[in-house]
């Protein structure tokens, strides 16, 4: 199963996550 | 001796050599028929076949009816005394980390309830100096800004955004706009603020995760699109040999707005894992044994639900 999550922000926003890393609820997306 | 020999020879040649040549004539006749006409997969707009056999016999396979079965067998209840024993078979197969559980295992009558199993609370904490946090426990297949209407991932899936989330009527276009549209025009007409840019993240929830998904955001969900389909799997060995899986596999959209704008929330079904669980949702129904593989999907208003971040939002179930 997967989640795909689409969503609109500033051009500035950046992810602080790297491909193939393992992730949970809650972690936060951006460094901001 | 000999002459029955013989005789018996004789007659299995003359049965098994008509027979392995029929048998050998329609399997070069569907070989030939696959490759040259494929299953469709309709990316961009057009049918694009998928011409690896492969990959188009796997796409035929009866996955859907194998699903139900799966999710049938394994909502069976299980004798309290085995049940420890064959959960942490389960998690040590799939490495789940049983410390998290909430409730002791003989409490969960089946494998499905020990799927969508509760964690211990503030296993998850949601992280609050970040307006967008991750939905689920899982690996993390993409993340990025999408430009253009057809999504291509160095390592992944490729996938149409259109195909994906439906006709674009029901969000900013009408129909001749629809039309006439580049696709580029496709993802700023999704946009609230031409300034900004959409974003895009796929979470993939192997076997032994936590199969249940929380908002990743303070939102209000406006409707709901379920789109029929293939349960194929979406394990990332597989994406990468099947373009447009994700468009192609039964999946539930949420479209609404955050504080930034946009927003699509999809859970995608994959094989054995059919059943979509959204609490706020009592209407869906997934995979259901009469609901046939069309292209069309069905729509639902939600009223502008609000949910809020961190909140559990629904749950993959195995079946």
């Amino acid at each position: 199963s997967t989640i795909v999550l689409l969503f609109e922000a500033p051009r500035d926003f950046q992810f602080c996550l790297q491909i193939g890393q393992t992730i949970k609820v809650g972690q936060a997306l951006s460094a901001l | 001796v000999s002459a029955r020999f013989v005789r018996n020879t004789s007659r299995w040649w003359r049965l098994g050599v008509p027979t392995g040549v029929g048998f050998s004539l329609l399997a070069a006749t569907q070989w030939n028929y696959l490759h040259k006409h494929g299953y469709p997969v309709d990316v961009d707009d057009r049918p694009e076949l998928l011409n690896d056999v492969i990959a188009t016999c796997y796409c035929c396979l009866p996955l859907r009816t194998t699903s139900r079965i799966w999710g049938w067998l394994t909502s069976i209840e299980l004798p309290v005394g085995l049940r420890p024993t064959l959960y942490g078979f389960y998690a040590n197969i799939f490495h789940a980390d049983l410390d998290e559980v909430e409730l002791d295992l003989s409490a969960f009558p089946n494998l499905v309830e020990f799927f969508v199993r509760k964690l211990k609370q503030n296993a998850r904490p949601i992280a609050q100096n970040a307006n967008m946090t991750s939905p689920a426990d899982g690996k993390v297949l993409y993340f990025g800004p999408v430009t253009s209407c057809r999504v291509e991932q160095v390592k992944g899936a490729t996938y149409d955004l259109r195909q994906f989330l439906g006709d674009p009527n029901g969000f900013t276009l009408n129909q001749i706009a629809k039309e006439t549209m580049q696709k580029d025009d496709y993802v700023n007409s999704l946009l609230k603020n031409p300034d900004n840019r959409l974003y895009q993240l796929i979470v993939y929830l192997a076997p032994g995760d936590y199969h249940r998904f929380h908002s990743p955001t303070d939102w209000n969900i406006k409707f709901r699109r379920h789109f029929p389909g293939k349960l194929l799997s979406v394990n990332p060995k597989v994406l990468k040999y099947l373009p447009n899986l994700f468009s192609l596999n039964e999946r539930v959209v949420y479209v609404g707005e955050w504080a930034g704008g946009f927003m699509a929330y999809a859970a995608v079904g994959a094989t054995n894992v059919g059943s979509i669980r959204v609490y706020c949702d009592r209407e869906l129904a997934t995979n259901t044994v009469h609901w046939p593989e069309t292209v069309h999907w069905k729509e639902a208003c939600l009223g502008c639900a609000r949910v809020a971040k961190g909140e559990l939002f629904g749950e993959f179930r195995l079946g």
